[in-house]
């Protein structure tokens, strides 16, 4: 199956 | 002072519905072009950011910027004591350790207030990079929310293909498969029943039922919703909120390994 990924895997911590 | 007055208050009260079972707690970020909130649900598996511009009030002060955290599920109490035609305030003092909530009906006879405690929320600040998405589906809120109501029910995840002959939500599990195509609407007569695709790449991604099932939470806020889809990058589920802004979803794929 798939796994779930992660918003910060994405977006930058400001 | 701080002071955000709205003369159609169910849009705060439709706000509430569509953040609460997501996140149990945000801060609301005031300044001068208006109000911002932007969280993460637990598992940091999808981020709202809701955008509220001081000029969609109908009175809007903010004499110094402020950050109020809130428990979000409190706010929803608060805010379903407010009647559907009740006009809603906002209030809070600079550096405020509580918010107060006004709500007035029409005719202006009965006014009730509402004091919430606020919370000192330490929270992680993501930095939404642009991006020119590969498909922009816009259709009707909905239909959305019906399609992913449905195709819960035939697995945990939905697959979202979108080409130019339309865009595919996909479903299966243990019963069977579900397969429900959208053509572009061609001849429309009324815009917010319309099914629009902006294409520069066909896509195909896999998303979790139980956050797309949480963002058409807010359905009742818009006619239409916006999902945008490219490699390497969030869904992004957009609904707008009146002429005032507009609230948006993101959430992360589901990655084969």
């Amino acid at each position: 199956a798939p796994r779930q990924s992660s918003i910060s895997d994405f977006f930058i911590n400001r | 002072m701080f002071e955000a007055r709205l003369a159609k208050g169910a849009i705060f009260k439709k706000i509430l519905e569509a953040v609460k079972d997501l996140l149990t707690e945000a801060s609301w970020d005031c300044g001068d072009m208006g109000i911002t909130l932007q969280a993460m649900d637990n598992a940091h598996v999808s981020l709202v950011s809701l955008n509220l511009r001081s000029d969609g009030f109908d009175k809007y002060r903010c004499d110094r910027n402020l950050t109020m955290g809130m428990n979000l599920g409190s706010m929803s109490k608060i805010l379903k004591c407010a009647g559907n035609d009740d006009i809603v305030t906002i209030r809070a003092q600079d550096n405020p350790d509580t918010v107060t909530f006004v709500f007035e009906s029409e005719n202006g006879e009965k006014q009730s207030d509402y004091e919430m405690k606020l919370m000192s929320l330490d929270l992680e600040h993501l930095q939404i990079p642009e991006t020119e998405y590969a498909c922009v589906v816009k259709m009707p809120a909905g239909e959305f929310a019906r399609i992913c109501r449905d195709l819960s029910q035939f697995g945990d995840s939905i697959v979202i293909s979108c080409s130019k002959q339309g865009v595919k939500f996909s479903a299966s599990g243990d019963i069977g498969s579900a397969n429900v195509k959208l053509a572009q609407s061609s001849n429309v007569d009324k815009e917010e029943e319309a099914v629009t695709i902006e294409m520069q790449e066909p896509v195909s991604f896999t998303y979790a039922c139980r956050y797309l099932n949480f963002f058409t939470k807010a359905t009742p806020l818009s006619a239409q919703v916006k999902l945008s889809m490219s490699p390497e990058y969030p869904l992004m589920v957009e609904y707008a909120i009146d002429d005032i802004g507009q609230i948006r979803y993101f959430l992360a794929p589901k990655i084969e390994d």
